[in-house]
Protein backbone atom coordinates (compact mmCIF):
# COMPACT_ATOMS: atom_id res chain seq x y z
CA UNK A 1 0.00 0.00 0.00
CA UNK A 2 1.74 2.99 -1.43
CA UNK A 3 0.02 6.65 0.20
CA UNK A 4 0.07 9.72 -1.44
CA UNK A 5 -0.70 12.93 0.58
CA UNK A 6 -1.88 15.57 -2.33
CA UNK A 7 -0.81 18.85 -0.37
CA UNK A 8 -0.46 22.41 -0.55
CA UNK A 9 -1.34 25.38 1.22
CA UNK A 10 -1.99 27.11 -1.75
CA UNK A 11 -5.18 27.67 -2.49
CA UNK A 12 -6.05 26.29 -6.53
CA UNK A 13 -3.09 24.90 -7.36
CA UNK A 14 -4.60 21.53 -8.70
CA UNK A 15 -4.63 19.31 -5.42
CA UNK A 16 -8.55 18.14 -5.96
CA UNK A 17 -8.22 17.57 -9.96
CA UNK A 18 -4.94 15.62 -9.56
CA UNK A 19 -6.12 13.50 -6.29
CA UNK A 20 -9.18 12.75 -8.52
CA UNK A 21 -7.75 12.32 -11.85
CA UNK A 22 -4.50 10.21 -10.55
CA UNK A 23 -6.36 8.14 -8.73
CA UNK A 24 -8.50 7.15 -11.38
CA UNK A 25 -5.63 6.31 -13.85
CA UNK A 26 -4.16 4.19 -11.80
CA UNK A 27 -7.31 2.62 -11.03
CA UNK A 28 -7.34 2.13 -14.88
CA UNK A 29 -3.63 0.87 -14.89
CA UNK A 30 -5.09 -2.34 -12.66
CA UNK A 31 -4.01 -0.26 -9.43
CA UNK A 32 -6.46 -0.94 -7.07
CA UNK A 33 -6.82 2.42 -5.78
CA UNK A 34 -8.63 4.13 -2.49
CA UNK A 35 -9.29 8.18 -3.00
CA UNK A 36 -9.56 10.20 0.47
CA UNK A 37 -11.01 13.49 0.97
CA UNK A 38 -9.43 15.07 3.48
CA UNK A 39 -10.94 18.38 3.15
CA UNK A 40 -14.00 19.75 4.71
CA UNK A 41 -14.71 21.46 1.26
CA UNK A 42 -15.71 18.16 0.02
CA UNK A 43 -14.15 19.42 -3.54
CA UNK A 44 -12.79 15.62 -4.43
CA UNK A 45 -16.02 13.86 -3.26
CA UNK A 46 -18.46 16.52 -5.09
CA UNK A 47 -15.81 15.57 -8.27
CA UNK A 48 -16.44 11.42 -8.43
CA UNK A 49 -19.66 11.63 -6.84
CA UNK A 50 -22.35 12.17 -9.93
CA UNK A 51 -25.13 11.77 -8.26
CA UNK A 52 -25.44 13.47 -4.98
CA UNK A 53 -24.35 11.76 -1.91
CA UNK A 54 -26.93 12.13 0.67
CA UNK A 55 -25.77 12.36 4.26
CA UNK A 56 -22.29 10.35 3.62
CA UNK A 57 -20.71 8.21 6.47
CA UNK A 58 -17.11 10.65 5.66
CA UNK A 59 -13.82 9.51 7.48
CA UNK A 60 -14.95 10.97 10.75
CA UNK A 61 -16.29 8.23 12.44
CA UNK A 62 -12.80 6.61 12.06
CA UNK A 63 -10.60 9.44 12.57
CA UNK A 64 -12.06 10.21 16.46
CA UNK A 65 -12.70 6.48 17.13
CA UNK A 66 -8.93 5.22 15.32
CA UNK A 67 -7.92 2.93 17.74
CA UNK A 68 -10.67 1.96 19.72
CA UNK A 69 -13.08 0.69 17.50
CA UNK A 70 -12.64 -2.42 14.50
CA UNK A 71 -13.62 -1.64 10.93
CA UNK A 72 -15.62 1.60 11.07
CA UNK A 73 -13.14 2.82 8.69
CA UNK A 74 -14.76 0.41 6.35
CA UNK A 75 -17.95 1.74 6.79
CA UNK A 76 -16.65 4.99 4.86
CA UNK A 77 -15.59 2.90 2.11
CA UNK A 78 -17.59 3.71 -1.60
CA UNK A 79 -16.89 1.95 -4.94
CA UNK A 80 -16.68 4.72 -7.84
CA UNK A 81 -15.48 2.25 -10.48
CA UNK A 82 -13.77 -1.43 -10.35
CA UNK A 83 -10.85 -1.29 -8.36
CA UNK A 84 -11.11 2.45 -7.66
CA UNK A 85 -12.77 3.14 -4.40
CA UNK A 86 -13.67 6.62 -1.78
CA UNK A 87 -14.03 7.86 1.18
CA UNK A 88 -16.07 11.13 0.70
CA UNK A 89 -15.85 14.46 2.99
CA UNK A 90 -18.12 16.85 4.32
CA UNK A 91 -18.54 19.55 6.10
CA UNK A 92 -18.08 17.55 9.41
CA UNK A 93 -14.38 17.59 8.98
CA UNK A 94 -14.23 20.68 10.36
CA UNK A 95 -15.40 19.07 13.61
CA UNK A 96 -13.52 16.71 13.26
CA UNK A 97 -10.53 19.40 13.28
CA UNK A 98 -11.68 20.76 16.53
CA UNK A 99 -11.81 17.63 18.54
CA UNK A 100 -8.89 16.69 17.39
CA UNK A 101 -7.07 19.56 19.20
CA UNK A 102 -7.08 17.59 22.31
CA UNK A 103 -6.78 14.42 21.60
CA UNK A 104 -3.56 12.05 22.06
CA UNK A 105 -1.37 11.28 19.10
CA UNK A 106 -3.87 13.56 17.17
CA UNK A 107 -1.59 13.62 14.23
CA UNK A 108 -1.59 9.74 13.76
CA UNK A 109 -5.39 8.81 13.54
CA UNK A 110 -5.57 8.31 9.86
CA UNK A 111 -2.93 6.03 9.81
CA UNK A 112 -3.71 4.07 12.11
CA UNK A 113 -6.82 3.86 10.55
CA UNK A 114 -5.04 2.67 7.58
CA UNK A 115 -3.41 -0.01 9.29
CA UNK A 116 -6.55 -1.43 10.41
CA UNK A 117 -8.23 -1.09 6.91
CA UNK A 118 -5.32 -3.54 6.29
CA UNK A 119 -5.83 -5.87 9.02
CA UNK A 120 -9.40 -6.49 8.47
CA UNK A 121 -8.37 -7.27 4.52
CA UNK A 122 -8.56 -4.29 2.38
CA UNK A 123 -5.99 -4.51 0.51
CA UNK A 124 -5.30 -1.49 -1.91
CA UNK A 125 -2.24 -0.49 -4.20
CA UNK A 126 -2.66 3.00 -4.01
CA UNK A 127 -3.84 5.24 -1.40
CA UNK A 128 -4.32 8.96 -2.84
CA UNK A 129 -5.17 11.80 0.00
CA UNK A 130 -6.98 15.40 -1.07
CA UNK A 131 -5.78 17.82 1.26
CA UNK A 132 -7.31 21.22 2.30
CA UNK A 133 -5.41 24.51 1.14
CA UNK A 134 -4.41 25.02 4.84
CA UNK A 135 -2.03 23.08 7.44
CA UNK A 136 -4.02 21.79 9.97
CA UNK A 137 -4.69 18.77 11.57
CA UNK A 138 -6.35 16.62 8.96
CA UNK A 139 -3.06 17.99 6.45
CA UNK A 140 -0.77 16.78 9.89
CA UNK A 141 -2.70 13.36 9.36
CA UNK A 142 -2.06 13.12 5.90
CA UNK A 143 1.61 13.74 6.10
CA UNK A 144 2.19 11.69 9.05
CA UNK A 145 0.38 8.25 7.71
CA UNK A 146 1.52 8.81 3.92
CA UNK A 147 5.01 7.60 2.15
CA UNK A 148 4.93 10.47 -0.53
CA UNK A 149 3.85 14.51 -0.15
CA UNK A 150 3.23 15.04 -3.40
CA UNK A 151 2.86 18.82 -4.11
CA UNK A 152 1.51 20.36 -6.93
CA UNK A 153 2.42 23.80 -8.04
CA UNK A 154 0.62 26.40 -10.48
CA UNK A 155 2.97 26.86 -13.19
CA UNK A 156 2.42 30.67 -12.59
CA UNK A 157 4.47 33.87 -11.44
CA UNK A 158 5.00 34.04 -7.45
CA UNK A 159 3.88 29.83 -7.86
CA UNK A 160 6.81 28.71 -5.85
CA UNK A 161 5.89 31.96 -3.13
CA UNK A 162 4.84 29.90 -0.24
CA UNK A 163 6.78 26.75 -0.73
CA UNK A 164 9.27 27.44 1.96
CA UNK A 165 6.50 27.90 4.32
CA UNK A 166 4.68 24.71 3.23
CA UNK A 167 7.84 22.59 3.62
CA UNK A 168 8.54 24.15 7.03
CA UNK A 169 5.19 22.64 8.34
CA UNK A 170 6.16 19.35 6.58
CA UNK A 171 9.47 19.22 8.52
CA UNK A 172 7.57 19.33 12.03
CA UNK A 173 5.49 15.76 11.54
CA UNK A 174 8.87 14.69 9.51
CA UNK A 175 10.89 14.73 12.92
CA UNK A 176 8.03 12.62 14.20
CA UNK A 177 7.76 10.22 11.21
CA UNK A 178 9.90 6.90 11.80
CA UNK A 179 10.28 6.42 8.05
CA UNK A 180 11.68 9.65 5.81
CA UNK A 181 9.14 11.31 3.80
CA UNK A 182 9.23 10.94 0.23
CA UNK A 183 8.53 14.46 -1.18
CA UNK A 184 7.92 15.36 -4.80
CA UNK A 185 6.36 18.04 -7.04
CA UNK A 186 4.11 18.04 -10.12
CA UNK A 187 3.70 21.35 -12.33
CA UNK A 188 -0.23 21.99 -13.04
CA UNK A 189 -2.12 24.49 -15.14
CA UNK A 190 0.92 24.79 -17.50
CA UNK A 191 -0.31 26.86 -20.52
CA UNK A 192 2.32 26.58 -23.05
CA UNK A 193 0.79 29.84 -24.71
CA UNK A 194 2.01 32.01 -21.91
CA UNK A 195 5.64 33.43 -22.44
CA UNK A 196 5.88 33.81 -18.54
CA UNK A 197 5.23 29.73 -18.17
CA UNK A 198 8.50 28.47 -19.64
CA UNK A 199 10.37 30.62 -17.24
CA UNK A 200 7.95 29.61 -14.14
CA UNK A 201 8.80 25.92 -15.09
CA UNK A 202 11.98 26.54 -15.36
CA UNK A 203 12.18 27.96 -11.79
CA UNK A 204 10.28 25.17 -10.69
CA UNK A 205 12.32 22.47 -12.51
CA UNK A 206 15.54 24.46 -10.57
CA UNK A 207 13.89 23.81 -7.53
CA UNK A 208 12.66 20.47 -7.23
CA UNK A 209 15.66 18.98 -9.47
CA UNK A 210 15.20 15.24 -9.43
CA UNK A 211 11.97 15.60 -7.07
CA UNK A 212 10.11 17.08 -10.21
CA UNK A 213 7.93 14.33 -12.30
CA UNK A 214 8.91 14.34 -15.96
CA UNK A 215 4.90 14.81 -16.45
CA UNK A 216 3.23 18.71 -16.29
CA UNK A 217 -0.61 18.93 -16.23
CA UNK A 218 -1.27 21.44 -18.95
CA UNK A 219 -4.56 23.34 -18.74
CA UNK A 220 -7.04 22.12 -20.42
CA UNK A 221 -11.12 23.19 -19.56
CA UNK A 222 -11.96 19.41 -20.07
CA UNK A 223 -11.13 18.82 -16.37
CA UNK A 224 -12.49 21.69 -14.84
CA UNK A 225 -15.60 20.24 -17.03
CA UNK A 226 -15.21 16.34 -15.39
CA UNK A 227 -15.27 17.87 -11.86
CA UNK A 228 -18.66 19.71 -12.91
CA UNK A 229 -20.16 16.31 -13.95
CA UNK A 230 -19.02 14.79 -11.05
CA UNK A 231 -16.92 12.54 -13.46
CA UNK A 232 -12.68 11.52 -13.41
CA UNK A 233 -11.14 12.22 -16.49
CA UNK A 234 -11.18 8.84 -17.48
CA UNK A 235 -14.59 8.52 -18.09
CA UNK A 236 -15.45 12.02 -19.11
CA UNK A 237 -13.29 13.02 -22.03
CA UNK A 238 -10.35 10.27 -23.20
CA UNK A 239 -8.99 12.02 -26.01
CA UNK A 240 -8.30 15.11 -24.05
CA UNK A 241 -5.06 16.39 -22.87
CA UNK A 242 -6.29 16.42 -19.39
CA UNK A 243 -6.45 12.49 -19.47
CA UNK A 244 -3.57 11.90 -21.48
CA UNK A 245 -1.32 14.23 -18.95
CA UNK A 246 -2.64 12.33 -15.54
CA UNK A 247 -2.17 9.12 -17.57
CA UNK A 248 1.00 9.90 -18.01
CA UNK A 249 1.62 10.58 -14.06
CA UNK A 250 -0.39 7.56 -13.05
CA UNK A 251 2.78 6.06 -15.39
CA UNK A 252 5.19 7.90 -13.81
CA UNK A 253 4.06 7.23 -10.47
CA UNK A 254 4.10 3.04 -11.15
CA UNK A 255 7.57 3.39 -12.58
CA UNK A 256 9.14 5.32 -9.77
CA UNK A 257 7.55 2.40 -7.37
CA UNK A 258 8.94 -0.43 -8.72
CA UNK A 259 12.70 0.40 -9.07
CA UNK B 1 -11.61 58.34 2.22
CA UNK B 2 -13.34 55.60 1.19
CA UNK B 3 -12.19 51.85 2.13
CA UNK B 4 -12.52 48.73 0.38
CA UNK B 5 -11.03 45.40 1.84
CA UNK B 6 -10.36 43.10 -0.82
CA UNK B 7 -10.70 39.88 0.76
CA UNK B 8 -11.54 36.25 0.45
CA UNK B 9 -10.43 33.10 1.71
CA UNK B 10 -10.44 31.08 -1.47
CA UNK B 11 -7.00 31.26 -2.70
CA UNK B 12 -5.82 32.37 -6.03
CA UNK B 13 -9.08 34.55 -7.18
CA UNK B 14 -7.75 37.35 -7.89
CA UNK B 15 -7.53 39.97 -4.71
CA UNK B 16 -4.07 40.80 -5.38
CA UNK B 17 -4.87 41.73 -8.67
CA UNK B 18 -7.82 43.52 -8.00
CA UNK B 19 -6.00 45.17 -5.33
CA UNK B 20 -3.04 46.68 -7.64
CA UNK B 21 -4.92 47.38 -10.56
CA UNK B 22 -8.07 48.93 -9.34
CA UNK B 23 -5.95 50.86 -6.73
CA UNK B 24 -3.94 51.86 -10.55
CA UNK B 25 -7.23 52.70 -12.20
CA UNK B 26 -8.79 54.59 -9.48
CA UNK B 27 -5.35 56.82 -8.91
CA UNK B 28 -5.45 57.46 -12.74
CA UNK B 29 -8.96 58.81 -12.92
CA UNK B 30 -7.69 61.44 -10.41
CA UNK B 31 -8.51 59.77 -7.40
CA UNK B 32 -5.78 59.94 -4.56
CA UNK B 33 -5.08 55.92 -3.63
CA UNK B 34 -3.49 54.70 -0.92
CA UNK B 35 -2.94 50.58 -1.69
CA UNK B 36 -2.17 48.98 1.25
CA UNK B 37 -0.35 45.21 1.75
CA UNK B 38 -1.91 43.24 4.38
CA UNK B 39 -1.00 39.72 3.48
CA UNK B 40 2.55 38.28 4.64
CA UNK B 41 2.87 36.90 1.54
CA UNK B 42 3.08 40.22 -0.05
CA UNK B 43 1.98 39.69 -3.54
CA UNK B 44 0.72 43.28 -3.59
CA UNK B 45 4.49 44.25 -2.86
CA UNK B 46 6.05 42.29 -5.62
CA UNK B 47 3.34 43.38 -7.77
CA UNK B 48 3.80 47.23 -7.78
CA UNK B 49 7.80 47.40 -6.94
CA UNK B 50 9.72 47.61 -10.28
CA UNK B 51 12.47 47.39 -7.96
CA UNK B 52 13.48 45.70 -5.21
CA UNK B 53 12.60 47.37 -1.66
CA UNK B 54 14.82 46.63 0.71
CA UNK B 55 14.04 46.15 4.43
CA UNK B 56 10.14 48.06 3.74
CA UNK B 57 9.23 50.07 6.62
CA UNK B 58 5.20 47.98 6.62
CA UNK B 59 2.43 48.69 8.35
CA UNK B 60 3.32 46.23 11.43
CA UNK B 61 5.23 48.92 13.66
CA UNK B 62 1.84 51.21 13.30
CA UNK B 63 -0.07 47.87 13.79
CA UNK B 64 1.74 47.70 17.06
CA UNK B 65 1.85 51.35 17.90
CA UNK B 66 -2.04 51.43 17.36
CA UNK B 67 -3.05 54.87 19.71
CA UNK B 68 0.00 54.95 21.61
CA UNK B 69 3.06 57.01 18.69
CA UNK B 70 1.01 59.60 16.57
CA UNK B 71 2.56 59.30 13.03
CA UNK B 72 4.13 55.88 12.61
CA UNK B 73 2.32 54.82 9.80
CA UNK B 74 3.39 57.58 7.81
CA UNK B 75 6.81 56.29 8.05
CA UNK B 76 4.99 53.46 5.62
CA UNK B 77 3.65 55.12 3.24
CA UNK B 78 5.71 54.89 -0.40
CA UNK B 79 4.90 56.70 -3.73
CA UNK B 80 4.05 54.73 -6.70
CA UNK B 81 2.89 57.35 -8.99
CA UNK B 82 1.43 60.60 -8.70
CA UNK B 83 -1.35 60.10 -6.47
CA UNK B 84 -1.11 56.46 -6.11
CA UNK B 85 0.81 55.42 -2.74
CA UNK B 86 1.23 52.47 -1.11
CA UNK B 87 1.90 50.41 2.39
CA UNK B 88 4.27 47.17 1.64
CA UNK B 89 4.45 44.25 3.53
CA UNK B 90 6.80 41.55 4.02
CA UNK B 91 7.10 38.31 6.30
CA UNK B 92 7.23 39.82 9.46
CA UNK B 93 3.12 40.91 9.19
CA UNK B 94 3.24 37.16 10.59
CA UNK B 95 4.27 38.07 13.61
CA UNK B 96 2.10 41.26 14.15
CA UNK B 97 -1.08 38.41 13.63
CA UNK B 98 0.48 36.31 16.58
CA UNK B 99 1.52 39.73 18.59
CA UNK B 100 -2.18 41.38 18.34
CA UNK B 101 -4.09 37.83 19.70
CA UNK B 102 -3.47 39.09 23.23
CA UNK B 103 -3.80 43.01 22.81
CA UNK B 104 -6.64 45.14 23.32
CA UNK B 105 -9.19 46.05 20.52
CA UNK B 106 -6.80 44.16 18.41
CA UNK B 107 -9.35 44.05 15.26
CA UNK B 108 -9.37 48.12 15.40
CA UNK B 109 -6.23 48.69 15.05
CA UNK B 110 -5.64 49.48 11.49
CA UNK B 111 -8.58 51.59 11.45
CA UNK B 112 -7.23 53.63 14.26
CA UNK B 113 -3.75 53.64 12.15
CA UNK B 114 -6.38 55.26 9.26
CA UNK B 115 -7.90 57.81 11.37
CA UNK B 116 -4.46 58.65 12.55
CA UNK B 117 -2.84 59.03 9.05
CA UNK B 118 -6.19 61.34 8.21
CA UNK B 119 -5.10 63.72 11.44
CA UNK B 120 -1.73 63.81 10.20
CA UNK B 121 -2.96 65.20 7.10
CA UNK B 122 -2.85 62.36 4.32
CA UNK B 123 -6.36 62.53 2.85
CA UNK B 124 -6.84 59.91 0.46
CA UNK B 125 -10.44 59.64 -1.65
CA UNK B 126 -9.88 55.19 -1.40
CA UNK B 127 -7.95 53.08 0.34
CA UNK B 128 -7.67 49.64 -0.48
CA UNK B 129 -6.38 46.71 1.19
CA UNK B 130 -4.88 43.58 -0.26
CA UNK B 131 -5.57 40.38 1.81
CA UNK B 132 -4.51 36.99 2.75
CA UNK B 133 -6.49 34.27 1.62
CA UNK B 134 -7.04 33.09 5.44
CA UNK B 135 -9.60 34.71 8.23
CA UNK B 136 -7.27 35.72 10.68
CA UNK B 137 -6.39 38.74 13.04
CA UNK B 138 -5.10 41.21 9.88
CA UNK B 139 -8.29 40.45 7.77
CA UNK B 140 -10.58 40.95 10.92
CA UNK B 141 -8.32 44.40 10.94
CA UNK B 142 -9.34 45.42 7.22
CA UNK B 143 -13.00 44.27 7.88
CA UNK B 144 -13.44 46.59 11.15
CA UNK B 145 -11.80 49.36 9.15
CA UNK B 146 -12.87 49.67 5.73
CA UNK B 147 -17.13 50.79 3.93
CA UNK B 148 -16.60 47.98 1.55
CA UNK B 149 -15.57 44.26 1.26
CA UNK B 150 -14.83 43.78 -2.40
CA UNK B 151 -14.96 39.89 -2.57
CA UNK B 152 -13.17 38.71 -6.01
CA UNK B 153 -15.20 35.52 -7.27
CA UNK B 154 -13.61 33.56 -9.44
CA UNK B 155 -15.88 32.43 -12.59
CA UNK B 156 -15.14 28.61 -12.41
CA UNK B 157 -16.92 25.39 -10.99
CA UNK B 158 -17.05 25.71 -6.56
CA UNK B 159 -16.30 29.61 -7.29
CA UNK B 160 -18.96 30.12 -4.66
CA UNK B 161 -18.66 26.81 -2.37
CA UNK B 162 -16.38 28.35 -0.07
CA UNK B 163 -18.50 32.11 0.45
CA UNK B 164 -20.97 31.22 2.53
CA UNK B 165 -17.89 30.25 5.55
CA UNK B 166 -16.56 33.62 3.78
CA UNK B 167 -19.62 35.83 5.22
CA UNK B 168 -20.37 33.75 8.31
CA UNK B 169 -16.60 35.08 9.49
CA UNK B 170 -17.74 38.57 8.33
CA UNK B 171 -20.68 38.55 10.51
CA UNK B 172 -18.58 38.14 13.44
CA UNK B 173 -16.87 41.30 12.63
CA UNK B 174 -20.02 42.99 11.44
CA UNK B 175 -21.78 43.17 14.74
CA UNK B 176 -18.52 44.59 16.46
CA UNK B 177 -18.93 47.54 13.82
CA UNK B 178 -21.15 50.56 14.81
CA UNK B 179 -21.65 51.62 10.87
CA UNK B 180 -22.98 48.40 8.56
CA UNK B 181 -20.42 46.62 6.25
CA UNK B 182 -21.19 47.07 2.78
CA UNK B 183 -20.29 43.52 0.79
CA UNK B 184 -19.98 43.80 -3.06
CA UNK B 185 -18.37 40.88 -5.23
CA UNK B 186 -16.45 41.24 -8.46
CA UNK B 187 -16.59 38.32 -11.03
CA UNK B 188 -12.58 37.63 -11.73
CA UNK B 189 -10.84 35.08 -14.24
CA UNK B 190 -13.83 35.10 -16.63
CA UNK B 191 -12.73 32.97 -19.59
CA UNK B 192 -15.41 33.63 -22.21
CA UNK B 193 -14.43 30.76 -24.28
CA UNK B 194 -15.35 28.33 -21.40
CA UNK B 195 -19.17 26.66 -21.73
CA UNK B 196 -18.77 26.12 -18.25
CA UNK B 197 -17.78 30.04 -17.67
CA UNK B 198 -21.59 30.73 -19.13
CA UNK B 199 -23.38 29.13 -15.91
CA UNK B 200 -21.01 29.90 -13.26
CA UNK B 201 -21.36 33.55 -14.03
CA UNK B 202 -25.42 32.83 -13.91
CA UNK B 203 -24.84 31.75 -10.59
CA UNK B 204 -22.64 34.40 -9.05
CA UNK B 205 -24.99 37.15 -10.33
CA UNK B 206 -28.08 35.31 -8.78
CA UNK B 207 -26.18 34.58 -5.77
CA UNK B 208 -25.33 38.90 -5.24
CA UNK B 209 -27.88 39.84 -7.45
CA UNK B 210 -27.46 44.05 -7.47
CA UNK B 211 -24.09 43.37 -4.92
CA UNK B 212 -22.59 41.98 -7.74
CA UNK B 213 -20.23 45.02 -9.78
CA UNK B 214 -21.87 44.92 -13.35
CA UNK B 215 -17.71 44.66 -14.84
CA UNK B 216 -16.55 41.29 -15.12
CA UNK B 217 -12.81 40.70 -14.99
CA UNK B 218 -12.07 38.61 -18.02
CA UNK B 219 -8.65 36.47 -18.00
CA UNK B 220 -5.87 38.12 -19.49
CA UNK B 221 -2.24 37.06 -19.54
CA UNK B 222 -1.13 40.96 -19.37
CA UNK B 223 -2.29 40.72 -15.85
CA UNK B 224 -0.11 38.11 -14.91
CA UNK B 225 3.24 39.18 -16.35
CA UNK B 226 2.57 42.76 -15.59
CA UNK B 227 2.97 41.14 -11.35
CA UNK B 228 5.94 39.61 -13.10
CA UNK B 229 7.64 43.18 -13.46
CA UNK B 230 5.99 44.88 -10.71
CA UNK B 231 4.41 47.28 -12.73
CA UNK B 232 -0.10 48.57 -12.78
CA UNK B 233 -1.87 47.45 -16.00
CA UNK B 234 -1.88 51.06 -16.08
CA UNK B 235 1.72 51.41 -17.59
CA UNK B 236 2.41 48.16 -18.27
CA UNK B 237 -0.43 47.05 -20.94
CA UNK B 238 -2.98 50.18 -22.19
CA UNK B 239 -4.61 48.41 -24.97
CA UNK B 240 -4.97 45.08 -22.73
CA UNK B 241 -8.39 43.77 -21.52
CA UNK B 242 -7.34 43.61 -18.31
CA UNK B 243 -6.63 47.12 -18.30
CA UNK B 244 -9.75 48.01 -20.11
CA UNK B 245 -11.76 45.76 -17.53
CA UNK B 246 -10.42 47.45 -14.40
CA UNK B 247 -10.61 50.76 -15.81
CA UNK B 248 -14.53 50.25 -16.14
CA UNK B 249 -14.72 48.82 -12.83
CA UNK B 250 -12.63 51.80 -11.54
CA UNK B 251 -15.67 53.77 -13.46
CA UNK B 252 -18.44 51.42 -11.75
CA UNK B 253 -16.53 52.04 -7.88
CA UNK B 254 -16.62 56.05 -8.59
CA UNK B 255 -20.07 56.14 -9.72
CA UNK B 256 -21.21 53.95 -6.80
CA UNK B 257 -19.39 56.33 -4.38
CA UNK B 258 -20.91 59.01 -6.46
CA UNK B 259 -24.50 58.30 -5.57
N1 LIG C 1 -5.03 21.48 -15.60
C1 LIG C 1 -6.15 22.19 -15.42
N2 LIG C 1 -6.77 22.76 -16.49
C2 LIG C 1 -7.89 23.49 -16.35
N3 LIG C 1 -8.49 23.74 -15.16
C3 LIG C 1 -7.92 23.20 -14.06
C4 LIG C 1 -6.74 22.40 -14.12
N4 LIG C 1 -6.42 22.00 -12.88
C5 LIG C 1 -7.36 22.52 -12.07
N5 LIG C 1 -8.26 23.26 -12.78
C6 LIG C 1 -9.40 24.02 -12.26
O1 LIG C 1 -8.86 25.03 -11.41
C7 LIG C 1 -9.65 25.15 -10.21
C8 LIG C 1 -8.80 24.80 -9.00
O2 LIG C 1 -8.36 23.45 -9.10
P1 LIG C 1 -8.43 22.45 -7.86
O3 LIG C 1 -9.78 22.51 -7.22
O4 LIG C 1 -7.96 21.11 -8.32
O5 LIG C 1 -7.35 23.12 -6.90
P2 LIG C 1 -7.14 22.87 -5.35
O6 LIG C 1 -5.68 23.07 -5.10
O7 LIG C 1 -7.72 21.55 -4.95
O8 LIG C 1 -7.99 24.04 -4.70
P3 LIG C 1 -8.29 24.23 -3.13
O9 LIG C 1 -7.06 24.91 -2.59
O10 LIG C 1 -9.51 25.10 -3.09
O11 LIG C 1 -8.50 22.85 -2.55
C9 LIG C 1 -10.84 24.22 -10.40
O12 LIG C 1 -11.90 24.97 -10.97
C10 LIG C 1 -10.32 23.19 -11.39
O13 LIG C 1 -11.37 22.62 -12.14
N1 LIG D 1 -7.86 38.14 -14.91
C1 LIG D 1 -6.74 37.42 -14.88
N2 LIG D 1 -6.19 36.93 -16.00
C2 LIG D 1 -5.06 36.18 -15.98
N3 LIG D 1 -4.39 35.86 -14.86
C3 LIG D 1 -4.88 36.32 -13.69
C4 LIG D 1 -6.07 37.13 -13.62
N4 LIG D 1 -6.31 37.43 -12.32
C5 LIG D 1 -5.33 36.85 -11.62
N5 LIG D 1 -4.46 36.18 -12.44
C6 LIG D 1 -3.30 35.38 -12.05
O1 LIG D 1 -3.79 34.31 -11.23
C7 LIG D 1 -2.93 34.10 -10.10
C8 LIG D 1 -3.71 34.37 -8.81
O2 LIG D 1 -4.14 35.72 -8.80
P1 LIG D 1 -3.97 36.64 -7.49
O3 LIG D 1 -2.59 36.54 -6.95
O4 LIG D 1 -4.46 38.00 -7.82
O5 LIG D 1 -5.00 35.90 -6.52
P2 LIG D 1 -5.10 36.05 -4.96
O6 LIG D 1 -6.53 35.83 -4.60
O7 LIG D 1 -4.49 37.32 -4.49
O8 LIG D 1 -4.21 34.84 -4.43
P3 LIG D 1 -3.83 34.54 -2.91
O9 LIG D 1 -5.02 33.81 -2.33
O10 LIG D 1 -2.60 33.66 -3.00
O11 LIG D 1 -3.56 35.85 -2.24
C9 LIG D 1 -1.75 35.06 -10.30
O12 LIG D 1 -0.73 34.35 -10.98
C10 LIG D 1 -2.32 36.14 -11.19
O13 LIG D 1 -1.33 36.78 -11.97
MG1 LIG E 1 -9.08 21.10 -3.43
MG1 LIG F 1 -3.02 37.66 -3.06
Amino acid sequence: MYVIAIANQKGGCGKTTTAINLSACLAQKKQKTLLIDLDPQAHATIGVSQTVIENPVTIVPALMDAGLETGVILEAIRSIEDGFDFIPADSQLVQADQQLVRQPRRHERLSICLEEMNRQGHHYDYVVIDCAPSMGILTENALFGCHELMLPIETSFLALHGIAKMLEFCQKIISQRDQPLQIRAVATMLDIRKRIAKEVLADIQTYFGDLLYKTAIRTNVKLEEAVSYGIPITRYAKKSSGYKDYAALAKEVIQQNSL
